[in-house]
């Protein structure tokens, strides 16, 4: 594995977004990780619809039949990246554009389909395997506690206390080998995390975290996608 | 800064004391009506009436003792006023977080074991 490494070099990621004041963190997790799966199959970074996910998908938790995918109010990214598989894809974001309300009817034209899901997975509890995962199959969408982001500006965040329930759906775009950990005398590595809160917060839209102990939990809920090549 | 080692060299991750300058969050957390006005500026943000300004100063000024304690206990990060400076955490949880509790299926597919050696 490279001691660096950062999807956002290689092109795989787009542009930060904003959910606005809507709980859909789920789905621009889903659709950052298909974009960058889509980019690996097909060479073209497609900004895909979060609104889609946010309208259409209701998929509901196999284990759980009452925690379904529910626009603004919440979902998971397994369960999104069922509903895409079931759908056969996402549309453009240019297409069905992100609105940040989930009161709108489900507009899903399958004739605009842009990129479509071949098979997820969950990476297992191990951060060189998250690592792995990562360079190997393009950005990741995992969960975090969002406990320590409210006030978040910059550097690497590395909390001596983080709850590891989850609450929040992000990217995980790469890592660095050596961010800035003074309270350890030496430094240490650290995840880079797209986040879906607009450019204005973190840096430029990111946040970094320390690696190595599940800090916030950020180990413990991560899938992985793959695209097939399709043509609309 | 003045950073005091309480751990032997070969232990990784022993926790050690460190004595840090006053951060600015001191300056803020003592200005914080001047600093709420720019952070209502900056950020565009508008209020129905004086009382729900009051009530946002409030909460305005609670965020940044916040920011001070995850300042202390977060010392590699920079915390300070973000865009969300005006909610309460509970605020912050309804309006701007969304995932559900992973109840992975017992038949979800684990990806594969990758070599991470060469």
């Amino acid at each position: 594995l490279p001691t660096d490494f950062d999807w956002r070099d290689h092109g795989a990621v787009t542009g930060v977004k904003d959910q606005g004041s809507c709980g859909s963190c789920w789905s621009f997790s889903t659709t950052g990780a298909l974009e960058g799966a889509n980019f690996l199959s097909t060479g073209n970074l497609v900004s895909l619809s979060e609104q889609q996910l946010v309208d259409c998908d209701h998929v509901c938790d196999p284990e759980s039949p009452g925690s379904c995918d529910s626009g603004c109010n919440g979902g998971l990214m397994t369960s999104a990246f069922e509903y895409t598989l079931q759908a056969g894809g996402l549309q453009r974001e240019e297409d069905y554009p992100y609105t940040g309300t989930d009161r709108g009817p489900c507009k899903f034209d399958k004739t605009k389909i842009a990129a479509s899901v071949s098979n997820f997975s969950v990476v297992s509890l191990d951060e060189e395997q998250i690592a792995a995962n990562l360079v190997k199959n393009g950005p990741l969408a995992v969960g975090i506690n969002a406990a320590w982001m409210q006030t978040y500006i910059g550097g690497v965040s590395c909390p001596y206390i983080c709850s590891k329930r989850l609450d929040h759906g992000v990217l995980l775009v790469g890592y660095g080998a050596e961010g800035y950990a003074p309270i350890r005398l030496k430094d240490k590595p650290y995840w880079i995390i797209k986040n879906s809160w607009g450019e204005s917060w973190g840096e430029n839209g990111y946040y970094k975290i320390c690696r190595g102990h599940n800090v916030c939990g950020v180990d413990s809920m991560v899938s992985s996608v793959a695209a097939i090549h399709t043509t609309p | 800064a003045t950073v005091v080692a309480a751990a032997s060299e070969d232990s990784d991750d022993l926790l050690i004391r460190q004595v840090v300058p006053e951060s600015n969050l001191d300056d803020l957390i003592l200005n914080a009506d001047h600093h709420f006005t720019s952070f209502v500026k900056k950020f565009g943000k508008t209020y129905a009436d004086t009382e729900e300004h009051a009530y946002r100063l409030s909460v305005f000024k609670s965020n940044l003792r916040r920011a001070k304690r995850h300042q202390k206990l977060d010392p590699s990060a920079v915390h300070g006023i973000t865009k969300f400076s005006d909610l309460t955490p509970s605020e912050f949880r309804r309006s701007y977080l969304g995932l559900r509790r992973l109840k992975l299926p017992a038949d979800a597919q684990k990806a594969p074991i990758l070599p991470t050696n060469d």
